[in-house]
Parts: C-alpha cells; sequence; structure tokens
C-alpha cells in the first residue's frame, strides 16, 4: 500500500458516500445516470468474486465489500425507492454497447484464460467506460447539480491517483499491471474535460454548465 | 517479472 492508492481508495469512497447522501437526503436521483450506477455495480461483482476465497489484507475485504453493498444499494436506490425521479428520458445510452465489446476484449486479452481472470480482465475494461453514461446524460441535460460534480471529482480522481499508484509501484516495487494501467488511462482521460469544467466553474462556485 | 498471481488492488 502506498499513499497515492490510500489516497484513491478513500476518494473511492467519498465519491460513493457523496451520491448515496445526496439520493437519500434529497430524495432524488434526478441528473444521475442509473446505467452508470448498473456498470459499477457489474463491475464490482465481477472483479470481487474471490472477496470469499481469497483473503489479502481486512482492509481489502472491507473494502470490497463496501463497493458492492453501497453500489447494489445505489441502484436500488434509483430504480425501486426514487424510481419516480429517475431521468429515463435522459438516461439513455445504451450500456450493451459497452458491455458486449468490454466482454470480448477480455477473453482476447487477458493475462490468463481463467473464469476469475477474465471476469477481473472484463471488470477492468468495463470500469474505464462505466461513467459514459452519466457524462452523456450531462451532456444531455446541459448541466450537473454542484453535489453530483463533487460525485464525479472525487471519482475521476480515484482512478487518476491509480496512475500515481501504478508509477510508484513500478519504481518501487518493480510491479506493473499492463492491462489496468491502459484502462486506467483511458478510464481517467474520459474525466479531461469534465476536469476542466469542475476547476474552472464549480471551484468558482458557479454551476456546472456544459457548453450548448 | 513475474505476473501477480493475485490482484492486491480494490
Amino acid at each position: 500500500m502506498n499513499i497515492f492508492r490510500l489516497v484513491g481508495d478513500l476518494s473511492h469512497l467519498l465519491a460513493i458516500i457523496i451520491l448515496l447522501l445526496k439520493i437519500w437526503k434529497t430524495r432524488s436521483c434526478a441528473g444521475i445516470s442509473g446505467k452508470s450506477q448498473i456498470l459499477f455495480a457489474v463491475v464490482y461483482t465481477t472483479r470481487y468474486l474471490d472477496l470469499l476465497t481469497t483473503y489479502v489484507s481486512a482492509y481489502n475485504t472491507v473494502m470490497k465489500f463496501v463497493f458492492i453493498v453501497a453500489s447494489y444499494a445505489t441502484v436500488y436506490l434509483m430504480y425501486v425507492k426514487f424510481r419516480a425521479t429517475y431521468d429515463h428520458n435522459h438516461d439513455t445510452f445504451r450500456i450493451e454497447f459497452l458491455l458486449v465489446p468490454c466482454f470480448i476484449l477480455s477473453l482476447l486479452i487477458n493475462h490468463e484464460f481463467t473464469v476469475l481472470e477474465v471476469m477481473w480482465t472484463f471488470s477492468i475494461y468495463l470500469e474505464s467506460v462505466a461513467i459514459l453514461p452519466q457524462l452523456f446524460l450531462v451532456s444531455k441535460t446541459g448541466e450537473a447539480e454542484s453535489i453530483t460534480s463533487h460525485y464525479l471529482f472525487a471519482l475521476g480522481s480515484y482512478r487518476a491517483l491509480y496512475l500515481l499508484n501504478w508509477v510508484y509501484r513500478y519504481m518501487a516495487e518493480d510491479h506493473y499491471e499492463l492491462i489496468a494501467i491502459v484502462s486506467g488511462v483511458v478510464q481517467t482521460v474520459l474525466y479531461c474535460d469534465f476536469f476542466y469544467l469542475y476547476i474552472t466553474k464549480v471551484l468558482k462556485g458557479k454551476k456546472l454548465q456544459l457548453p450548448a | 517479472h513475474p505476473e501477480p498471481d493475485t490482484h492486491d488492488e480494490l
């Protein structure tokens, strides 16, 4: 463990908590893409299949458990409890166009052709594009509540910090995982224009308005 | 370098 990965994991945890609190407190999931939340639930489910079979550390097990429970709780809140506030008119991204290519790619490019490893690889590829429906929704509505932009900033920062973690691990431990690194770069690049808007607008107290 | 057999990252 290193500071980059620890802060990255905490930023990830913060993002998930911000989202759950936003939906629970405002009793609304307006401006949030349910499709992205479904993809995240799939990401954690397929990545943490070894939750009960492989023990890395108490921290690792607890965090995996929290991510899985929180992602399913968010999907439940959006599609069941606060279903009436779900913006299905704008949340129209076809997630099958993400699921199928990621699955095929995970069968072609992986470290080891076993169920666990292919599922882990699939989750890595899927996570890199899982935010697309959310970014698509924000671009369609042209704006985002500030709490939603804080959620996106924390979520985007987590993988950006993981990039630093991988640089550190390569230098300090001669350890690198090319599949995770390439996907992590793609994932972080997808946030770039959002990061720009967040830093130039939201941090100045303005609303996140996308140029029409 | 050896491929990590278990993924120790979240």
